[in-house]
């Protein structure tokens, strides 16, 4: 039990240090709160965006809390591979830059699997290689309103 | 493996049956506030059996089929979704592979069917097909709206438990 | 003690009332789970946004509750009015529609009273009369880069 | 009456003495991410004393005092602010308020001072001025980033309890 845990811890902080790196250009890692035994502690996420000094989650900025957030998901990910992947508005507490970064790896992974983004936002719109539009009509009633191509 | 097509029908907002189709990249899906976007990523959790009725918004799974003032509420709900399967992700025979999710309300109560290439399974035969093609509910192949603002104000137990689930 | 909080209460269900329907065109109003006695139970927020059926928060979706949210918030505000206005991300899960008419709805206001508001969206930068850029330097200081006027 | 100025100093990110203008009309404040907006919004709730250390991100006050890896840290944070007073909202009889506070770490711990007009006065006094011109702390007249997330998943009981506070 406690082998395939830390397998699995090491796996995902692997692939977390590397594309936390890419998104913020800063240094993060993944802290068990008992290495020993892990399954009497917690799991933080200790990061330092760039040129910045080392500072706990909470007292991060909104934007960065989710960078931080994104980063982990997508270690995940690469750790446990899907077919296909759906998001709904990952991109909303980030500013322009860093909505692009986000955007950016989601068109390079989206070469060799599928995602799906529901998003409000243009970087991520303009990345993509299609939108479907969606209004709601009399009645309460959703209608796919057509299909853009870039 | 990719989704080539989802079609609902009376599934929350969608009071008319809409097919939507999707292709092997990167698509985005974009309209005003309300207008059905997350019931989208509602209907895939939905039919692939990966979350409760709570994550869907809904008290109850009969609060996800469609209702509103003007007409009467159907008695049932349906969510179908087609996956090219020629890569054999899952392995079966067929190139294709279509999961069906009908919840029904009748007096006494609901009943819930899952459907895989049209024979009537269990939830757990839907898992256990979707597992060996990598995806499971805890795998965060599919990121709810809020999501992202979760993992942030959890706790450090409930960050390590995700971990305990992949494991 | 009863009288007081029943008063407070329908000052601001009336302004309520008012705001969420030019925010959106529905209707909407507060409720009490217990009438007689308020302090035994809480407060639902109930609407109804423009040509749809009521429905509960919950079921609600993103864009349409942090609306729902923010006219609750300037119903308070209206009931008790102040002499500034500091706002932190507010118009964050807003369509492009909808954060505008929240522009708006402040640039109205800001005829008679101070309104300082932190936002990332075009509409709300566009309604100020000015804006006030801040960046991060070496060091982890913060600097204010200037000042843009409409 | 309105903000005619906010000065910072060692507050948060806010490393070397910052003034920033504001006059009497719509001003919007944007920037990167981390940039230190809602620091700004931090400081005008803690000169004028609304708020505790935890909703200001830190775990003891005096985790609001300027840090960084590069050089000492300051002993002390300070912000001040300044009020056009000539409608006198705060019943005084200067045209200007100058509210300003001051923490200061030692070994044992901290002290917080706080002064109104240049006289050192309590937090209780702070807030007697303020109430008068009607900025409270559970006024809502300053939204934090997060609010309105939070105001939509609170129970209705901690709704109703915010109008238990106005009344
Ligand atoms: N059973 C149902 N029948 C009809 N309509 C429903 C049902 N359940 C939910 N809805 C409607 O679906 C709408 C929510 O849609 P959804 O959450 O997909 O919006 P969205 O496009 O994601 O918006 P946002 O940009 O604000 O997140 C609500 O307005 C709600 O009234
Ligand atoms: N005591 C401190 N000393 C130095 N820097 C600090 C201190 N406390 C917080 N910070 C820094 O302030 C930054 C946060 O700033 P703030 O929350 O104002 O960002 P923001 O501009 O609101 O960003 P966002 O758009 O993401 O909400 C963090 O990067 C944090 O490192
Ligand atoms: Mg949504
Ligand atoms: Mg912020």
């Amino acid at each position: 039990k406690k082998e395939t845990f830390m397998e699995a811890f090491e796996g995902i902080n692997e692939a977390f240090k590397v594309i936390f790196h890419e998104l913020s250009d800063g240094s993060g890692t993944l802290i068990l709160d008992d290495d020993e035994d892990p399954f009497a502690g917690g799991l933080t996420l200790k990061v330092q965006p760039k040129e910045k000094t080392l500072r706990r989650l909470e007292a991060m900025s909104g934007g960065e809390k989710s960078l931080t957030a994104l980063a982990f998901v997508f270690a995940i990910q690469k750790y446990r591979p899907a077919p296909f992947y759906a998001f709904d508005e990952i991109d909303m507490f980030l500013d322009g830059i860093n909505a692009d970064k986000v955007a950016q790896r989601v068109k390079k992974s989206a070469k060799n699997v599928q995602f799906i983004v529901v998003s409000l936002r243009k970087p991520m719109i303009e990345a993509a290689e299609r939108t479907i539009g969606v209004t709601m009509q009399q009645n309460n009633i959703t209608n796919i309103t057509g299909m853009e191509l870039r | 493996m990719y989704i080539t097509e989802i079609e609902f029908l009376n599934f929350k907002s969608f009071g008319k049956k809409v097919k939507i189709p999707f292709f092997d990249d990167f698509t985005t899906i974009s309209g005003p506030n309300g207008s059905g976007k997350s019931n989208i990523v509602d209907g895939i959790l939905f039919v692939l059996g990966l979350s409760s009725s709570r994550t869907l918004r809904a008290e109850k799974l009969t609060d996800l089929i469609y209702s509103s003032d003007e007409s009467k509420k159907p008695d049932f709900a349906q969510v179908t979704i087609r996956f090219n399967n020629s890569d054999h992700a899952i392995p079966v025979d067929s190139d294709e592979v279509v999961i069906s999710r009908k919840i029904k309300e009748t007096d006494s109560g609901y009943y819930s069917y899952f459907y895989f290439n049209g024979k009537s399974v269990s939830l757990t035969d839907i898992h256990t097909h979707l597992a060996k093609a990598g995806v499971t509910p805890e795998g965060y192949n599919v990121v709810m709206q809020g999501d992202v603002t979760r993992i942030t104000t959890m706790t450090s137990l409930q960050r390590r438990k995700i971990i305990d689930e992949i494991a």
